[in-house]
């Protein structure tokens, strides 16, 4: 999934 | 979750505890800019907008929460509590920050990974983050007196994103999907950055036991 991976951040 | 990402949301967290503490116990929020405590509410909002859509860990939609309600508990200490809002001095506070909020919403328009709605908030979250603390560190420059619980407030604050940069380099070293997110990398090292001068005073002050104070 190419858009998730950095939104798992804070 | 690495130890580099953790110990950057935990000085975070850290940050916001020791500046409500200082709210709540001291009844003040003396050489606090409402300014950055504002730009840090639009940041948690437009950053954590799929906080009900998107459930990636209970850690993480708690932390997103605790963000959250203390960034608007922040806010409505320093404007509507009838003690606290006496001490914030709004003479110093006067850093031009919508034009910050302006600049970012369009550098967020042009500069992006995918033009969805989602994603320019998030990235437009990700740039006013980076400057979001100009306001206080301007504000800070003009205190005489930089009490401990305030200085190290900034520090903290200043040490998460650089904690989060070392995050990124051993998630870009050790997982195989994670995609290189220059644009983050970029702000991240920006907003990091920009305590450069601040941390050299902290550590100088901290180093002489004498009281912090910048240089105006």
């Amino acid at each position: 999934n190419e858009s998730d991976d950095s939104h798992d951040e804070l | 979750m690495n130890i580099f990402r953790f110990a950057g949301d935990m000085m975070h967290l850290l940050s916001v505890v020791v500046l409500l503490l200082k709210i709540h116990k001291m009844k003040s929020c003396a050489g606090i800019s409402l300014k950055t405590q504002e730009l840090y509410a639009l940041v948690f909002i437009c950053r954590y907008l799929d906080i009900f859509t998107g459930f990636i860990s209970l850690y993480n939609t708690i932390m997103k929460i605790v963000f959250l309600a203390s960034a608007f508990s922040i806010l409505w200490y320093m404007r509507s509590h009838k003690v606290v809002r006496q001490t914030y001095d709004k003479d110093q506070d006067t850093f031009r920050h919508y034009f910050l909020i302006l600049a970012c919403m369009v550098l967020a328009l042009l500069v992006h990974h995918k033009f969805t709605f989602r994603e320019v908030m998030w990235t437009f979250s990700i740039y006013l983050e980076a400057v979001a603390i100009l306001p206080q560190l301007v504000m800070l420059q003009r205190t005489r007196n930089i009490d401990n619980l305030t200085g190290n407030y900034v520090f903290f604050l200043g040490t998460y994103r650089g904690l989060y940069m070392l995050n990124w380099v051993y998630r870009y070293l050790t997982e195989v999907h994670y995609h290189h997110r220059w644009l983050t990398w970029i702000s991240g090292f920006i907003q990091t950055a920009l305590y450069a001068d601040f941390f050299y005073y902290y550590v100088k002050s901290w180093r002489n036991n004498e009281k912090l104070q910048l240089p105006a």
